[in-house]
């Protein structure tokens, strides 16, 4: 058709540039297109619609991990959820929005404080215990951390708690001490209750461009992790990084954060995301 | 690194001038791929390979023995000179300065107003805290706790509702005294947050604070433009705090801001202690960018 020349040739520039505004990263962008391309070449006809619904597809199939499930415990454990990440990410509001998902599905939970080291850090968990209405185990500022796991998890045992939910100090995945620090803790808890800890999340910060790989590489090389909660959506960052996340490493998203408040708290719909992408 | 993939695209040449239109080609995507790879926006990226090819096709590379090495300082000296060039950290004046801090939820901005504090105090200056954020749980502890650290008064009303108010007792209070920096730190917020935008405006009419700096995130990827270009133009920014420098990313939202905005880097966090904060320096970031 006399619409073909033109289609190729714009068109995929103009793909890639809106897929490398997402954070995707380019090798990632590279092999969608290519995928595309692909598809394309098999069709008589070709439109820009077609070029973006194939892309869609291959966007949903690339996202390929539906997993948004939280794992439970062997049937007489507190099924213990980890919440990591780099500083500022979202992991202590991630903690209450989960206890907020979990109390309104008629679940007993216990949040534990293992961030003893940033200023008010303790305070900031116990005014969303207090707004969920959660038992928190705290031990003072500066206190170590793997004893504080260590408590909670005797006291969510004691209490028939359903969830444990761990929240950790932020950290940088570059400090090895710091990462040691959280595979003690793991470790503490494994002790414990030798399934757990059932659940790690790691948070990632829908502003974050390629670091967020390293990132989740190196927690996930400590800590085998089992999902991500991407925050902070409400933005207008797409955060497309996970997608190649997903393509290099597998590791799902389990979660979205879309605001400031308990309730802003999603399970991950791969189909919703790719829609937002092109928003 | 970038350097050692431009040297291998020109490994091949011997002599002179004989650097083709497909050598030049190649070594612009490995630029076009290394500064997108480091988060550098993609408009911002594009601009910039256009400047490096009109560099490039001078006569200073195609007559050079080794063009590879030609075109990284090129790149080099480009991301230099779009940063800024040299450093230009923030430098009080007066009896009585007033510097305010805002941008995204979780960029630094509280660690950053006690590391600002002491980096002054160090100075001479006299500093003193106002909590403004009253809406993130704890925030005003946080503040009061990095306050008793380093022994610099925070003022803070947890019963005022209005941050305006707030800032306007904090004004008086330390007009009662020998105090001659005033910082206050505000609640983090999205760039489209209407309200919040309007109640940070407000607060800059109130205190008319000498520097407003945003606080960003280093690890910030394409989005950078879009959040600093809202707060510049409702606010003109005075200038940019990079934080989480101590971590990996390559940090080429620094770029971005600079070359979007014209907002300086004054700044970087190096670390979450107070001491971890340095003046920022192009050259450095230069390198980093370029991996
Ligand atoms: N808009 C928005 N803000 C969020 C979201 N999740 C968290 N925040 C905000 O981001 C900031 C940081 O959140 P925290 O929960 O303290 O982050 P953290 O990872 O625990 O931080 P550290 O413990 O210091 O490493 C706070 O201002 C939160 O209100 C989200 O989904 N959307
Ligand atoms: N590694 C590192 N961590 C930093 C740096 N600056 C701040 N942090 C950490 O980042 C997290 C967020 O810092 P805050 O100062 O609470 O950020 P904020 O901008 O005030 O957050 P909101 O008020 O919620 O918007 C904390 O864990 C800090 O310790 C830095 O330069 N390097
Ligand atoms: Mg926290
Ligand atoms: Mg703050």
């Amino acid at each position: 058709s006399i619409f073909q020349a033109s289609l190729t040739d714009d068109i995929y520039e103009e793909v890639e540039e809106l897929l490398i505004q997402t954070d995707m990263g380019m090798d990632t962008v590279t092999t969608l297109v290519a995928n595309v391309e692909k598809q394309m070449s098999r069709k008589e006809k070709q439109n820009s619609s077609m070029v973006f619904d194939s892309l869609r597809q291959e966007l949903i199939s690339m996202i390929n991990t539906h997993d948004t499930a939280i794992r439970k415990a062997p049937a007489g454990f507190p099924t213990v959820v980890f919440v990591v990440g780099v500083n500022g990410t979202g992991k202590t509001t991630s903690v209450a929005k989960l206890a907020n998902r979990l109390l309104a599905d008629k679940k007993k939970v216990v949040l534990a404080a293992c961030d003893t080291f940033r200023g008010a850090a303790i305070e900031q968990l116990e005014v969303w215990a207090q707004r969920t209405g959660t038992y928190l185990v705290k031990h003072q500022h500066g206190a170590d951390a793997a004893a504080v796991a260590f408590d909670a998890v005797e006291s969510a045992k004691a209490r028939g708690a359903d969830y444990l939910l761990v929240d950790t100090a932020g950290r940088l995945h570059t400090n090895k001490n710091l990462m040691e620090e959280l595979k003690k803790i793991k470790r503490t808890v494994e002790k414990r209750i030798p399934s757990a800890p059932h659940e790690i999340l790691i948070t990632i910060d829908a502003v974050t461009g390629q670091n967020a790989v390293p990132q989740v590489k190196t927690f996930h090389e400590a800590l085998n992790l089992t999902g991500i909660i991407l925050t902070k959506l409400d933005g207008t960052a797409k955060g497309g990084i996970v997608v190649r996340i997903q393509h290099e490493l597998n590791i799902p998203v389990k979660f979205i954060g879309i605001g400031e408040s308990m309730d802003d708290l999603l399970p991950f719909d791969s189909k919703e995301f790719v829609h937002a992408l092109f928003e | 690194s970038l350097s050692e993939k431009l040297n291998s695209v020109f490994k091949n040449l011997r002599g002179y001038g004989r650097l083709s239109e497909k050598n030049i080609k190649d070594a612009l995507r490995e630029i076009k791929l290394a500064l997108l790879e480091a988060d550098v926006n993609y408009i911002v990226v594009k601009e910039f390979v256009e400047a490096v090819k009109e560099k490039a096709v001078g006569s200073k590379v195609l007559d050079s023995i080794t063009p590879g090495q030609q075109i990284v300082k090129i790149v080099h000296d480009e991301i230099v000179r779009l940063m800024g060039g040299t450093p230009y950290p923030v430098e009080l004046k007066g009896k009585k300065n007033r510097i305010m801090l805002v941008g995204l939820q979780g960029s630094g901005k509280t660690t950053s107003a006690a590391k600002l504090a002491s980096y002054f105090r160090k100075k001479g200056f006299s500093p003193f805290m106002v909590a403004l954020d009253i809406q993130r749980p704890a925030a005003m502890d946080q503040l009061a706790f990095l306050g008793k650290q380093i022994d610099v008064p925070v003022y803070l009303d947890k019963k005022e509702k209005k941050v305006v108010k707030i800032a306007e007792q904090a004004m008086e209070k330390a007009r009662q005294t020998e105090v001659s920096l005033e910082l206050f730190d505000t609640a983090g917020r999205l760039h489209i947050d209407d309200a919040l935008m309007d109640e940070l405006i407000s607060l800059k009419n109130t205190i008319k604070p000498d520097e407003i700096l945003f606080v960003a995130d280093s690890m910030t990827g394409q989005d950078a433009v879009n959040s600093i270009k809202v707060f510049h133009d409702k606010l003109s920014l005075t200038g940019v705090i990079l934080t989480k420098i101590d971590g990996d990313a390559r940090g080429g939202a620094a770029l971005s801001i600079k070359s979007t905005t014209g907002c300086p880097i004054r700044f970087v966090g190096i670390g979450e202690k107070i001491n971890d904060f340095d003046v920022f320096y192009p050259e450095r970031m230069a390198s980093r960018v370029l991996g």
